[in-house]
């Protein structure tokens, strides 16, 4: 399992240290804040008070010796840098930095961070996609050759059972989740081979482009 | 195209915004602060300064005709708040809150929220996903509690027939595609139960955040 150092537990860093612990990771949670630390050292497995600044207080923590360092503070960008330049010249192999703005982001690669993450950016773009398309995605690119399509379900199908349809076999795509309205809400829900397709079934599909564009338009 | 109205322009309003209208979106920016007004009057429908709080003035701006109202404002819970309340009210059909914490979360459900975000945990938690599982090679959130993954094939699966594994009886995941090395280039295919998994397979596949979870690691 990895050993992963979090620096910085604001709402971010917290999240994450939790979530890492409780996927079995070895986390060692870092802050200046000392009732960060008390509120956090239940759920990981050291929760150290430093200044991550402060090179000696990192290596007498053995940060040096971690697989991956997130720098997960926020406001205080000289921090985060010099924080990330250290980890870089420890040899730690994979260094995350959390960045304010693009240009913060450039920043951090530029001095060798292996990964930069912009929480509010990221969200942002992802929830922009699903409003724009009311449909849970329309198309979308998964990989070379490989597309998501939101499908409502041709007259052919109704009725019939996914098992019948036999898409992998007929059609060579295979459907992972169908959107039912059921009154005022919406289900989305991996369907078994039993399932039978209703009218107005939303049937989100994965394929080749030449796969799905045979599927039937009626 | 549906009609957006985004409240609170931070780096996740402004980022949401933008995006939006990227995608065709039409899309109202509201913040009381004029400079952020100015910095993305030219990348939306209407950027228009105002307070959120102030009833009439969101009336005179037509928002209580918009499709979709986000609530980005960070900091000021109590704006947040009323803000919100002000726009089911309204009978904005989708009302979506950006809250700081799982309680702030609970509250705007509480008060008829018809999504809420909370994008330092959410990113976190995609984080540490990726993080305390080398093997992932992508995933993507497809809606609630349902994620598609990549992921390189673990050592027990390898020289197994998909049958075999029985991947929906035993972890509830879905194998929609594979995607294997072919010399040069890459194919991508649905498999049939009777494909063998190789080496070096990557296994895209669908399933909630918890049966994910479950699939071996190494
Ligand atoms: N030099 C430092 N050494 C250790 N911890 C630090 C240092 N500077 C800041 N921190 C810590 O980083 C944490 C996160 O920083 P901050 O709260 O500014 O970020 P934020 O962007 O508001 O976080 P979030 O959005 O994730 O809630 C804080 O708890 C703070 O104590
Ligand atoms: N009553 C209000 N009416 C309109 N806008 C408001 C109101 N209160 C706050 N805002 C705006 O909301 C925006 C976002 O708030 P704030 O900067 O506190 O959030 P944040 O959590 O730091 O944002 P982010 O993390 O997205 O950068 C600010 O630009 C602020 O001017």
């Amino acid at each position: 399992m990895p050993k992963v150092a979090v620096i910085g537990l604001g709402r971010f860093g917290t999240a994450l240290s939790r979530r890492l612990s409780a996927a079995g990771a070895e986390v060692l949670a870092i802050d200046r804040d000392g009732r960060l630390i008390d509120e956090i050292k239940d759920d990981v497995d050291v929760a150290v008070r430093l200044d991550a600044t402060d090179r000696q207080a990192l290596l007498s923590q053995e940060v040096d010796k971690v697989d991956v360092a997130v720098v997960a503070i926020g406001e205080n960008f000289e921090a985060s840098l010099l924080t990330a330049v250290v980890l870089k010249q420890f040899g730690v192999p994979h260094v995350v930095c959390r960045a304010q703005t693009a240009i913060h982001a450039e920043i951090f690669r530029q001095i060798g961070a292996d990964e930069v993450v912009q929480p509010e950016q990221e969200t942002g773009a992802h929830l922009a996609r699903r409003l724009a398309n009311p449909r849970l995605v329309d198309a979308f690119r998964l990989a070379d050759g490989l597309t998501l399509i939101e499908f409502s379900a041709p007259a052919e199908f109704h009725e019939k059972s996914i098992r019948h349809l036999e898409l992998r076999a007929k059609y060579d795509v295979n459907l992972v989740v169908i959107r039912r309205r059921q009154g005022e809400a919406q289900r989305v829900f991996s369907p078994s081979p039993e399932e039978v397709i209703q009218p107005d079934d939303v049937l989100v599909m994965i394929g080749s482009d030449e796969a799905l564009a045979r599927l039937p338009k009626e």
